[in-house]
């Protein structure tokens, strides 16, 4: 996706990172898009993490948005080490099967991660379409086995795996310390959306 | 759709991130509009796996303490700087544009008001033309539904983003002598704010957009063929 950037969007495209310990990332293409690119990133922590999330107040919440809540409420925001995002197909409006196919992404990650009920979920894309579940969780095998932990190149496969319509990959990182303790720390951070945007999250 | 994922190594308690992650999204992905419309999927998730923690006493608990403030003020920043990175795209967009309403009684009534100017698709497409049509920024705070303004009391402005002076549009209600060529060479830069100051209290409140483009146009006009 990278090579179709923009000339004057490349400047916001960052080519070096400082990223946190402990997760291991990666981004490949698993047949939901049609155009080969990349279409499915996963994020795996080798800690259990603590988590908390908002979501769309849309009426019409997707699976996997109801999915994540109903597994964030679960586990009271602690045990959680994964997360896996596909692009190309939103899930949204997709019924009881959208919910099966959601919970299917979310269980294939917590068994290979080897924690029941871990994984959240999220998907972005055309509403109104199942997913292609075999293709994604072949895609899910795949990139566990790929994941490498904190490489920039890593990192930018998982922005480009979220793209939809974005013109560039969105990705940032940093260190911080912290005033009391003097700890350093790093945040990772990635976001895609382009149109169909202006959130009212909760 | 917004879709954004932070993962950080820091050690924090479920309920100090709960609401480091609120306030953010708060003050940064709900503070951003492309085209006015809310996705079925939107979900910002932070996951924190401790990892560059110590000891255990290092862990961020207390929401009071000086730790938990930097924290939450760290990834307020962040999270801004990501959602700047999806105005900056909106599918082809040519202007970056902070729309910053001032002198408002409440907080919700600035945002309400910002919200309502950032989501004018004749704002919008006014900003692409580089047209300084104030006008269209005035009708939209008229209709934001926050009764207490109050017409001779609304100014406008644009700030470039380059540290020059700003334009006047409007003063107290009265149209300046809008000197077109400044107005021009304002809005041909890809960074603006519109300043526009209600007069009526002291809260305040920021939002990014950006203009409508032909790139908006084509890519929406047959996204799901």
């Amino acid at each position: 996706n990278s090579t179709a950037i923009p000339e004057n969007k490349k400047h916001l495209v960052p080519t070096s990172g400082t990223y946190p310990n402990g997760f291991k990332v990666t981004g490949v293409h698993c047949g939901v898009k049609k155009n080969g690119q990349k279409d499915l990133a996963l994020i795996v922590s080798d800690k259990p993490c603590t988590a908390a999330a908002v979501f769309t107040t849309n009426v019409f919440k997707a699976a996997p948005v109801l999915l994540s809540r109903e597994i964030l409420n679960k586990n009271s925001g602690q045990d959680i080490r994964a997360i896996v995002i596909n692009s190309g197909c939103a899930n949204a409006v997709t019924g009881i099967k959208g919910m099966e196919n959601a919970k299917k992404m979310s269980d294939e990650v917590s068994k290979l991660t080897n924690v029941e009920t871990s994984t959240l979920v999220m998907s972005t894309g055309v509403i109104g379409q199942h997913l292609p579940i075999e293709k994604i969780i072949n895609g899910i095998n795949v990139a566990h086995e790929k994941a490498v932990n904190g490489s920039h190149e890593g990192w930018m496969e998982v922005a480009e795996a979220i793209m939809t319509t974005d013109f560039f990959p969105k990705l940032r990182s940093g260190q911080f310390t912290l005033p009391s303790s003097g700890l350093t720390y790093s945040m990772a951070g990635i976001a895609k959306g382009a149109g169909m945007i202006h959130p009212n999250m909760a | 759709t917004l879709l954004a994922t932070i993962v950080t190594d820091a050690p924090i308690s479920t309920p100090a991130l709960n609401e480091a992650l609120k306030y953010a999204a708060k003050r940064s992905f709900n503070s951003i509009s492309v085209d006015g419309d809310m996705s079925t999927n939107d979900t910002f998730a932070i996951l924190a796996n401790g990892a560059a923690a110590a000891t255990k006493e290092t862990i961020i608990n207390d929401v009071q303490g000086q730790d938990f403030l930097r924290f939450r003020d760290d990834l307020t920043n962040f999270a801004t700087d990501l959602a700047k990175l999806i105005v900056r795209d909106g599918e082809g967009a040519t202007k970056f544009v902070t729309i910053h309403v001032k002198g408002v009684p409440t907080f919700e009534e600035a945002k309400k008001v910002a919200s309502t100017i950032a989501t004018s698709a004749l704002v919008k497409t006014a900003l692409f033309g580089q047209d300084a049509n104030w006008g269209r920024i005035l009708c939209a705070v008229g209709y934001s539904g926050v009764s207490s303004i109050i017409p001779n009391k609304v100014s406008v402005s644009f700030i470039p983003n380059d540290g020059s002076t700003p334009l006047k549009l409007l003063t107290l209600g009265e149209p300046e002598n809008v000197d077109e060529a400044r107005a021009l060479e304002i809005l041909k830069m890809e960074e603006l704010e519109i300043r526009v100051e209600l007069g009526i209290g002291n809260e305040e409140a920021k939002m990014w957009t950006c203009d409508f483009s032909y790139d908006y146009i084509k890519i929406n006009a047959d996204y799901r063929t």
